[in-house]
């Protein structure tokens, strides 16, 4: 392991921490784009399913997969549960995202069915949710854009998000030189998804760190 | 052969 891949975690967890805190602590769905969600869902089930053929590869690799898994579902039913105790925020929510995600879940299929280690169920499973992957965030992006403004903590949950796919590239780097491995499907779909995000580092980096407040464009 | 960044990344 190491610092980039460790900090990329890190800023993972950290993303999804911030998510559930910002629902729990603020009481509100507002901004969240419940596609998005759903969607990370599907992605964590399709690419740990390897947790079923006890490919064991270490406590810590365990642990993550179980936790994301879990925080995906438990943030979904969070939102789920606003239908009945806020059924105008929830209706207000689904009716701001607005994304056509068949797009993204069609075109990540094709690509997995084009581009995969093995014509195997499990291998076109982990290359689909790695595409998905890394269109996933742009429900959510549409939507801030569409609104043009968002709380602060859903923007420090995108910010923390963008941070993790960005570190894996130093980090393949790294294990392309000191250890000679490289993963060609990753790295694809790694740049592809630090592209997505950086049109909205962009404007982070302009509006919330030069201070007032953020719209995309 | 079992693609070992495949099998150890999340």
């Amino acid at each position: 392991m190491n610092l980039f891949r460790i900090f990329g975690d890190l800023s993972h967890l950290a993303s999804i921490l911030i998510l559930i805190r910002t629902i729990q602590t603020t009481d509100t769905i507002d901004g969240i784009s419940f596609k998005t969600q759903g969607l990370y869902v599907l992605i964590f089930l399709t690419r740990y399913l390897d947790l079923l053929t006890f490919s064991y590869v270490s406590f810590y690799n365990t642990i993550m997969k179980l936790f994301f898994i879990g925080s995906s579902l438990y943030i979904v039913i969070l939102l789920q549960r606003s239908r009945k105790t806020k059924p105008i925020a929830y209706k207000e929510m689904i009716m701001a995202d607005t994304f056509k995600v068949q797009y993204l879940l069609g075109g990540s299929l094709v690509m997995a069915l084009l581009f995969n280690y093995k014509f195997s169920l499990l291998e076109i499973l982990w290359s689909f949710s790695v595409w998905l992957e890394s269109v996933a965030i742009l429900p959510q992006l549409f939507m801030l854009s569409k609104s043009g403004k968002a709380k602060s903590l859903t923007i420090h949950y995108i910010f923390a998000l963008g941070l993790y796919r960005t570190l894996y590239i130093p980090n393949w780097f790294w294990r392309y030189w000191v250890e000679g491995k490289f993963d060609k499907l990753a790295v694809v779909t790694g740049i592809v998804q630090t592209l997505v995000y950086s049109d909205f580092f962009y404007v982070y980096y302009k509006k919330v760190l030069t201070g007032g407040g953020l719209g995309l464009p | 052969e079992t693609n070992i960044i495949k099998h150890d990344e999340l």
